[in-house]
């Protein structure tokens, strides 16, 4: 073999093969490209239509298994550690991410896996909340800010994406139910009723004397007051509707059964709500406000003359604090849950990837704050695919299977949180949920 | 992750805020 290796002689010529295939790959891609060209996609009305091929990357990461990377990175991280380890590794992950360990409120080894260090609370008192109409829901950095024009939001300086894709757009017959519920936004009056564990009141009485009375400007009382009236209410035989009342003549006075103590403070919360904050009830009634000022409802996102629609993105960071609170106090009306990707959401990837907050898994809660339309959108990322609300525990994100065409949402609504106020209630900086793991 | 907020409210709403600066939860962020 050795003698044969040496003593063969080595002759190079050029293979035709090569020349061969690089003709074929030539003539292929002219085809194709002549193809492109020809192809033009019509709509029945023989109109164009431009699909949007989007940007290469967006190929490229999408064709990553991010959701399936985030789900083991979470799976990883639920691993039980070692209790003497976990002052090390959590140290160490502080250290590396820049966490701040004296806020936090539980001593090292009581967090069993990374995860539950991810998730972690801090301590009471170290986030002391500033009396402002909106404060900032979470720890982190503002990526961008500023107000919406013709529907667009600014993801950076330059790249937009559309208000609809971010929110969801409103069925037609949400929005058809919506108009006929608040043609004008017509305050109701006061006959309007909070059913309280079967017990019927009018607004009226809810909010003490001239609660009913919507004059603009009238006194508001505090809703220390406010919430003594609905606990002395609570005392009184309530008005009730016209079906109970006709019971109420044949069997004489109505036994007052008095609602517990904490549907009582539930309503007394969303008393003060609608009176301190003059957040509108579910029909639109909101003492204090001058009458196009009240907004029953949430979903029409265009602003009213006088008013604006503001947007502002803060980005999270690995090593910050990961629950999210309440930017105001507002109701949340409804959720709606977009399964999306999971790309980073980092502040490099914002500045290159055009519709990143509309791609990636989200759920937009909707609601209404004293101003109308309020919108606060969790967006999930590669490490932190799962998003928790408190008071939603119906939603899953970050579940494997099949996923739906993107743009596509499930919705719930939240009317049952309060009779009152149509949704659930927040108070400014009230723990909302949090960003976990996997 | 990123937290996306997006509301209503009078022109004069102003932000105290700007891109870049680091905030905490309950910081002011904006007021009329």
């Amino acid at each position: 073999i050795i003698a044969s290796w040496n003593e063969t002689p080595i002759k190079w010529y050029p293979l035709p093969i090569a020349v061969g295939a690089l003709l074929l790959v030539a003539i292929q891609y002219r085809k194709k490209v002549r193809q492109a060209q020809k192809e033009v996609h019509v709509d029945e009305h023989g109109i164009e239509v431009v699909k949007l091929k989007g940007p290469w990357h967006v190929h490229v990461l999408g064709a990553l298994p991010l959701r399936n990377l985030s789900r083991l990175w979470g799976y990883v991280n639920s691993f039980e550690l070692p209790v003497w380890f976990r002052p090390y590794g959590f140290k160490f992950y502080a250290f590396a991410f820049g966490c701040n360990l004296d806020e936090i409120e539980q001593d090292l080894t009581a967090y069993r896996s990374l995860g539950e260090f991810f998730y972690r609370k801090l301590k009471p008192g170290v986030r002391p909340v500033d009396d402002a109409v909106l404060v900032s829901p979470a720890d982190g950095t503002i990526l961008h800010l500023g107000t919406i024009t013709d529907s667009k939001v600014e993801q950076v300086k330059g790249i937009t994406y559309s208000l609809d894709a971010l929110l969801g757009v409103d069925r037609p017959s949400t929005v058809k139910a919506i108009v006929e519920h608040n043609p004008d936004m017509e305050v109701v009056d006061d006959q309007e009723f909070a059913n309280v564990n079967g017990i019927e009141y009018t607004l009226g009485q809810l909010l003490g004397g001239n609660g009913g009375n919507s004059s603009p400007g009238s006194a508001t009382p505090s809703p220390s007051a406010s919430s003594d009236r609905v606990s002395s209410l609570a005392s009184s035989p309530p008005m009730s509707s016209s079906t109970s009342a006709k019971k109420n003549e044949d069997e004489g006075d109505a036994s007052v059964v008095e609602p517990n103590a904490s549907i009582q403070d539930t309503l007394a919360r969303d008393v003060s709500l609608v009176k301190q904050v003059g957040i509108s009830t579910a029909k639109g009634f909101a003492p204090g406000k001058p009458k196009h000022e009240r907004r029953g409802s949430s979903y029409i996102k265009n602003a009213r003359p006088g008013h604006s629609l503001f947007f502002s993105v803060i980005y999270l960071a690995p090593g910050d604090y990961h629950r999210f609170h309440s930017p105001t106090a507002w109701v949340v009306e409804k959720r709606r849950h977009f399964v999306g990707e999971l790309f980073s959401v980092s502040p490099w990837m914002a500045k290159r990837l055009e519709g990143l907050f509309v791609l990636n898994e989200r759920v937009s809660l909707l609601g209404r704050w004293r101003y109308g339309f309020f919108g606060m959108v969790p967006v999930g990322a590669t490490n932190v695919g799962s998003i928790v609300v408190n008071f939603d525990q119906n939603l899953r994100t970050n579940v494997r299977g099949r996923k739906p065409p993107p743009g596509t949402y499930n919705e719930a609504v939240y009317s049952s949180a309060s009779k009152l106020l149509n949704g659930q209630p927040l108070t400014h900086a009230q723990e909302m949920g949090g960003f976990k793991l996997g | 992750s990123t937290i996306v907020l997006v509301f209503e409210a009078p022109d004069d709403f102003e932000f105290t805020v700007r891109a870049g600066q680091k905030v905490k939860v309950g910081q002011k962020m904006g007021d009329v």
